[in-house]
């Protein structure tokens, strides 16, 4: 589940 | 039916940014795009959910830390041209 790992996000 | 080839998307910034998050995921090498918002500003460039971030107006990013990546795309203005190819692909 990629969801769960996904560290940094950032909306641009 | 998929289109493995990197593709160029020229996104012009809305009224609510670029259209789309950056997400860095832990211990794995290069960046990737969700969130695309349909019909918004990535969405009509053909930028779609899941697309590995290659180029940021030319500049290979493959390597550069998250925070530049994102940094250079917020520097870019109004509008930033993307590398992006298929998971897939990369």
């Amino acid at each position: 589940n990629m969801i769960s790992l996904v560290t940094q996000k950032t909306k641009l | 039916n998929v289109n493995h080839k990197p593709r160029v998307c020229k996104v012009v910034k809305g009224p609510n940014g670029f259209g789309f998050s950056l997400n860095m995921v832990k211990n794995k090498p290069g960046l990737f795009i969700n969130e695309v918002q349909k019909h918004g500003p990535a969405d009509v460039a053909g930028v779609e959910n899941n697309d590995i971030l290659v180029e940021v107006n030319g500049v290979n990013v493959t390597n550069e830390p998250y925070d530049d990546v994102v940094a250079r795309i917020r520097e870019s203005g109004d509008k930033v041209t993307l590398l992006v190819c298929s998971k897939d692909a990369y």
